[in-house]
């Protein structure tokens, strides 16, 4: 399903950048 | 750049998950700033502690005026926080007229002052509690407050 994969993907991109913010620095959003 | 009106439609989502006192649903309730004083005093307590939060007058009631200095007060300890504390001064094209949101709760201003308020949540000692909040906002508010996050590191690197 088209649909399903992409709602995966999107939930994937969202999930990387946010744990990406979680593992820098406090102080340090850049 | 993201839609400052459309980003403030998210970051008053976002918002409501810090359960203040003051109504904080619609741009009408958040141009006296108290409810984003409240939610900053959350955000870091040492820093936008109770003797800053009590500055901020409890009730302008239509006073736009007193809602403008309200804001004004918000704004200058934000810009503030940001240099000082987190190291990241805020560049020109992210500052809010705040007089009009006092005067007219302009969605595009508010924006991008509650765009300021998101860049300490994702900065701050609590980082960890406020990114993992956001987590389980709905997809599309994710995104919008993604692109937000994204505007500002983008700025701030140039």
């Amino acid at each position: 399903d088209p649909n399903m994969k992409a709602g995966a993907t999107s939930e994937g991109v969202l999930a990387n950048f946010f744990n990406s913010l979680l593992s820098k620095k406090t102080g340090s959003p850049g | 750049s993201v839609d400052k009106a459309e980003l403030c439609g998210s970051l008053l989502t976002w918002l409501q998950t810090f359960q203040v006192p003051p109504p904080c649903a619609s741009p009408e309730d958040l141009s006296s700033g108290l409810a984003v004083a409240h939610v900053l005093n959350q955000i870091d307590p040492s820093w936008f502690n109770e003797t800053w939060l009590q500055d901020i007058s409890e009730d302008p009631g239509p006073n736009w005026r007193l809602k403008v200095s309200n804001l004004q007060k918000i704004l200058q300890s934000l810009v503030e926080y940001s240099q000082d504390v987190l190291g990241h001064p805020v560049s020109e094209q992210h500052l809010p007229d705040v007089s009009l949101i006092g005067e007219f709760s302009d969605p595009t201003e508010l924006g991008k002052l509650l765009q300021l308020v998101l860049g300490c949540a994702i900065s701050c000692e609590k980082k960890q509690e406020h990114i993992q909040r956001i987590m389980t906002l709905e997809e599309s508010v994710q995104h919008i407050v993604m692109e937000a996050i994204q505007e500002l590191m983008t700025k701030d690197t140039q």
